[in-house]
């Protein structure tokens, strides 16, 4: 990361920003305003920023949708190429961010340009940093699409953002609160940052792990370890600031590749996701999975793309979940180190990476071929985490 | 015998634009001089380190197409002052 000479920053903690005046036709009012207020809390998250939104008057972060030139001497280019910019922190046009309203702007397609990724990376300016070197980062100038929806900030922003303001002091909570000012109406976003603990320090035993979109989560207590293909070091952030809807700690996760939702088990419930979105009237009873009632928890799940199945891990056994007819197969529970041998005869954590199946039990785990029923590796689950 | 480049004079013009914008190329009064012609290649190089490409000082294909790619409109050098 870097900053702008002298270490340019807000000399406080509660930044105003404007309402929007003139709001690009692309997307919807409320679709722009929350855009913009998501984006503003990615930083809110791991700072003690707290954002204020005014309704009249000069905010320090003053924001519109413009084209080609707009009075600040950096004239727009028409689509594509520059799609907006911001100034630093200072008096007057700093702080201010302007968005080409040439360029298409998104929600969340991929087609067009995601507003709330561009705005992310505009306000990083506001604030004080500058490009990052890093490609991984946010605060990279080129734009890339991510999915807005299992965005996290990476850690090269965090450190630089820290670097000017510290960490937020508050704890692990995520609050949302509205209110007003004397300048009128206002919106008040404060977001508290998690105290993440050092996995590396010791060997690691992981809750759960899933996929989602080609990344990889590795669940622990109530944090994850969100690890892209963008990313040579996982993104490690609380569970909550990820799936907001989801309980504070899981005992298995699996991504069904037919929808792309993710499930996660805790004791006898389970949820689904699709995104950050908990689909309606989850959570639901293991029973409404096919499990018997007797069985309290779930240790672990992992869906083989092979088979098409869901292997189950429950104490010694597992069961088999067949999506396609969303029913248990017939069979099972089996014994597990009777017919997946040499994984032993407990699974804390299962997952698929690149067609090869991971079996975590303790601080180890051993790589599996399938078909072949062969242990091939044992590793440790460290390895994961760029430790 | 050398390939023959495939960039353009408006794909120099377009270059000389970007690292004016991005990377504070400075206008040489002759554009014909030595010392413009350097510091064209300078920033190109500045260019090159800053993306992670290969560091040639020339305008190259990967260069060019680096250039295009939609981006931030803040400079990649410190212009905050």
């Amino acid at each position: 990361y870097s900053t702008f000479g002298d270490g340019l920053k807000w000399s406080k903690n509660t930044v105003t920003y404007s309402r929007i005046v003139d709001y690009t036709p692309d997307l919807s009012q409320a679709e722009v305003d929350d855009s913009i207020r998501r984006a503003l809390e990615v930083w809110a998250k791991v700072t003690p920023l707290t954002f204020t939104k005014l309704t009249s008057g000069t905010a320090d972060i003053m924001i519109s949708f413009a084209r080609l030139s707009h009075g600040d001497n950096y004239p727009f280019d028409g689509p594509d190429g520059t799609l907006a910019h911001a100034f630093a922190p200072s008096p007057d046009i700093g702080g201010d961010a302007h968005f080409d309203d040439d360029e298409t702007f998104t929600f969340r397609s991929s087609t067009g340009y995601v507003l709330f990724l561009v705005a992310a990376h505009e306000f990083g300016h506001s604030l004080g940093l500058s490009h990052s070197e890093d490609r991984s980062a946010l605060m990279y100038p080129l734009y890339s699409y991510k999915d807005p929806d299992t965005f996290v900030l990476p850690q090269d922003d965090v450190r630089g953002i820290q670097s000017l303001y510290g960490s937020n002091p508050s704890g692990d909570t995520t609050t949302t609160t509205t209110g007003s000012s004397p300048s009128g109406d206002t919106t008040t976003t404060t977001t508290q940052a998690p105290t993440i603990p050092d996995v590396c320090s010791s060997p690691v035993e992981f809750d759960a792990v899933t996929t989602l979109k080609g990344e990889m989560f590795f669940f622990k207590d109530s944090y994850l370890w969100h690890s892209s293909s963008q990313s040579s070091t996982p993104q490690k952030s609380l569970i909550s600031s990820f799936w907001p809807n989801a309980p504070t700690s899981v005992d298995a996760a699996y991504e069904n590749p037919g929808t792309g939702n993710v499930l996660l088990f805790k004791g006898n419930q389970y949820w689904q996701f699709r995104g950050k979105t908990v689909l309606p009237d989850y959570p639901k009873r293991l029973s409404d999975f096919g499990f018997p009632s007797s069985v309290p928890k779930v240790d672990a799940a992992v869906h083989v793309s092979s088979i098409s199945r869901t292997l189950l891990f429950v104490n010694n056994k597992y069961w088999s979940y067949n999506e396609g007819w969303r029913r248990m197969d017939r069979g099972y529970p089996k014994f597990i180190h009777r017919h997946l041998p040499g994984i032993g005869h407990r699974v804390d954590a299962a997952f698929e990476n690149r067609g090869q199946l991971y079996f975590s039990s303790g601080s180890r785990q051993t790589e599996y071929h399938y078909q072949r029923r062969r242990a091939l590796h044992t590793l440790m689950n460290y390895l994961w985490l760029g430790c | 015998c050398v390939p023959v480049s495939k960039v353009t004079v408006q794909d120099e013009g377009f270059a000389k634009g970007y690292l004016k914008r991005f990377f504070n190329l400075t206008e040489e009064k002759d554009p014909l001089s030595r010392k413009g012609a350097d510091r064209m290649s300078k920033k190109l190089s500045e260019m090159q380190k800053f993306f992670g490409l290969r560091i040639t000082g020339t305008l190259d294909d990967n260069t060019l197409e680096m250039m295009k790619k939609p981006r931030c409109g803040v400079a990649d050098e410190n212009i905050a002052r």
